[in-house]
């Protein structure tokens, strides 16, 4: 059940290329690519090519001098772990990494060359001597060492970190980004963006924050500690051994009257749910049980039966005391106010407006009335002559109810509106309307017999 | 929703996550667009990749194969006038209209909904024993004038609210309603007055319910749909 494409880490989107590279692509499938070159001593990496299936077998890695990576959205670069990694697997004999080095910063001798140290190591594509980088040739315990350049000192370790050690986690790990790609009981690890031997929803592009890289150990569901599925049919999942940081880590800024985002800083007292369920303490076990022990996630401040948001739910959350109701929401803790602090006022709907304020209310900065990017706009000053549609002010030419407004200059958002409020005393009168002929088109209507005929 | 029954209202959409769970709920006013509320999002940037809107079937957690059920990810959130909490969610594609799937109207600009006008809210949220946890539940509703609610209410309430009339009995919105329609019936068409919003009791005997009203709106949901 193990994928060749395990011992490969995957840059999306990417091609490595080179001067000294001959563009000869075989058409096979990504995991029979991985296999050739896995089998080939020579090869390193490979471009996939998804739109032809073409696969590129490569000798060298992007550390490799005189090559580059360049962005294509058609190809995958697949590199072996070994040249990648910046830490070592067990004693380290499998590291083909580029640090030349040792651990007291001395720097390593050539392995082809002779001087100052004699020694029997011979370069070959097997042991992967080349240039002066650590290497372990010898299964050395001390993981790579090399030759040193300086006459007295002959050799030296590197001193290279094993994988579980060279990047602590903290909290509970949720933003591990390290190599360790093994279970604490050995397993190997699943690649995140395979389905087999376990079919699972952790997908990678549905979670573009939890870098679901390859085949290593992540926390996407706030579990304990990283974990992964395993490429043991029999095992579906299990926890990864990670060094814990001695400190804690940067802890969030907490809030207490509110909470920002996904509230996971929310540090207040509400104890019910939208709809005022009461919560169930996270020190106990009933009526609901339940992973969340406050032991296990210091950071989380699990504490009495206050809502939290321990796992990147969608806000603060708890479980209840109802027994037919285990968890909700706690939506009634108001958000902390993101817009930015109002500069202007503006009367009626501010379609008198004249200011200079140029900035949204959430403080994007506001794109030229004139300009066509990065949004194109379809309200521009020639339209509206009569309006003083100038640089980037924020204006209201369509008289929105909304108050002026400006076309962005963040991609994401088109337009929004201004961090301008109404002016103090100035009351819109009451403005609902009671239209006596209404018509509505192709909406509303349903077939008010479905429902019925499906319950016969 | 509290006090309902399993019923049919294809424009009211659930809201999933990254997991395939149901939080809150919208509606369908486009092929493409879909109205909820604020507070069941993050941001107003949120990435939601990820994250879908399911459409077109009446049970929660439909089987795999169930040939009425659209799934459609969401590509974009934008939020609404600051006070509105509306949201409005970009769909991927459009959805196909079908008897299971259709669009909600959106009031004209400024309406009032006349008082009595009979209303409908619909959702996969809590019924706390009254119905079945895994379909869909309508309950009616009806529109109470705004004068009579702000005395019901004792003032806490703003003139961007619509209320429905107190029952005696539990009848209302719960958890994981939040988001989707109050649906009023107008000409024959059902159309988008208010929108669920969270922080209210389910279902409050004797007190009127309170909604986003849509009305106030309704230039926004335009103007975004134009320029987006």
């Amino acid at each position: 059940q193990r994928s060749p494409l395990n011992d490969f880490q995957r840059l999306k989107a990417t091609e490595l290329v080179s001067v000294s590279l001959q563009k000869e692509e075989k058409s096979v499938g990504v995991e029979e690519c991985a296999r050739q070159c896995t089998t080939i001593l020579h090869c390193r990496a490979f471009n996939y090519n998804w739109q032809s299936h073409g696969c590129q077998l490569l000798r060298l890695t992007q550390h490799s001098p005189q090559t580059q990576l360049q962005r294509n959205v058609h190809y995958d670069l697949y590199q072996k772990k070994a040249y990648m990694r910046n830490c070592i697997v067990g004693d380290g004999s499998s590291y083909r990494g580029t640090q030349s080095v040792t651990e007291d910063r001395k720097t390593c001798q050539h392995w082809h060359l002779k001087v100052p140290h004699d020694h029997r190591h011979s370069p070959s594509a097997r042991n992967g001597l080349e240039e002066n980088y650590c290497r372990n040739p010898d299964n050395d315990q001390g993981g790579p060492w090399c030759y040193t350049v300086d006459p007295k000192i002959r050799y030296r370790s590197c001193g290279i970190k094993k994988c579980e050690d060279a990047e602590c986690m903290s909290c509970n790990g949720e933003d591990y980004q390290g190599f360790v790609d093994h279970t604490e009981s050995g397993k190997e690890c699943q690649c995140w963006d395979l389905q087999f031997p376990h079919k699972h929803p952790y997908q990678p592009n549905k979670y573009p924050d939890k870098d679901l890289r390859d085949n290593y150990c992540r926390n996407p569901d706030s579990s304990e500690r990283p974990w992964c599925y395993t490429t043991d049919p029999a095992t579906q999942r299990e926890y990864c051994h990670i060094q814990k940081c001695t400190e804690n880590g940067l802890r969030l800024a907490t809030t207490t009257g509110c909470f920002r985002l996904k509230g996971e800083d929310y540090r207040g007292k509400a104890n019910t749910t939208s709809t005022g369920a009461p919560c169930q303490r996270w020190d106990s076990q009933t009526p609901h049980q339940h992973s969340f022990l406050p032991e296990k996630y210091e950071c989380k401040d699990l504490k009495e039966n206050y809502c939290r948001n321990p796992d990147g739910s969608e806000a603060p959350w708890c479980f209840t005391t109802l027994r037919n109701l285990r968890m909700a929401f706690c939506f009634q803790i108001k958000r902390c106010a993101d817009d930015v602090e109002v500069e202007d006022c503006y009367y009626g709907n501010g379609e008198e407006y004249q200011g200079t304020v140029s900035k949204t209310r959430k403080g994007i900065t506001c794109q030229k009335w004139s300009e066509q990017s990065p949004d194109k706009p379809q309200i521009f000053p020639t339209i509206f002559p009569t309006v003083r549609l100038e640089k980037n002010y924020c204006r209201n030419p369509d008289n929105d109810s909304h108050g002026p407004w400006c076309y962005t200059m963040d991609p994401r958002t088109q337009f929004d509106y201004c961090a301008i409020k109404p002016c103090a005393g100035d009351k819109k009168p009451s403005i609902l309307l009671n239209p006596d002929n209404i018509v509505f088109e192709h909406c509303g209507r349903r077939d008010e017999r479905l429902y019925n005929r499906r319950s016969r | 929703i509290i006090g309902g029954h399993i019923g049919n209202s294809p424009w009211t959409v659930s809201i999933r996550n990254r997991k395939g769970i149901h939080f809150c709920g919208g509606s369908l006013v486009k092929e493409q667009w879909v109205i909820s509320t604020r507070q069941c999002f993050s941001s107003c940037d949120a990435d939601l990749s990820g994250y879908e809107v399911w459409l077109g079937t009446l049970f929660k957690n439909p089987g795999p194969n169930d040939p009425d059920k659209q799934a459609i990810p969401i590509l974009k959130i934008v939020c609404g006038p600051s006070e509105s909490l509306l949201v409005m969610l970009k769909l991927e594609r459009p959805a196909v209209l079908n008897p299971r799937v259709e669009l909600i109207c959106l009031p004209p600009e400024q309406y009032i909904v006349p008082e009595n006008t009979k209303c409908e809210i619909a959702g996969w949220g809590e019924t706390r024993g009254t119905g079945n946890e895994n379909m869909l539940h309508v309950a009616e509703l009806h529109v109470m004038n705004n004068q009579e609610c702000k005395v019901a209410l004792r003032g806490r309430m703003k003139e961007s609210d619509l209320c429905t009339q107190p029952l005696q009995i539990g009848v209302g919105a719960c958890e994981g309603d939040f988001g989707g329609p109050l649906a009023c019936l107008t000409h024959d068409c059902w159309v988008l007055e208010g929108v669920i919003t969270p922080s209210r009791v389910c279902a409050r005997k004797d007190k009127p319910a309170l909604f986003t009203r849509v009305s106030l709106y309704v230039d926004w949901i335009n103007k975004v749909m134009k320029l987006s």
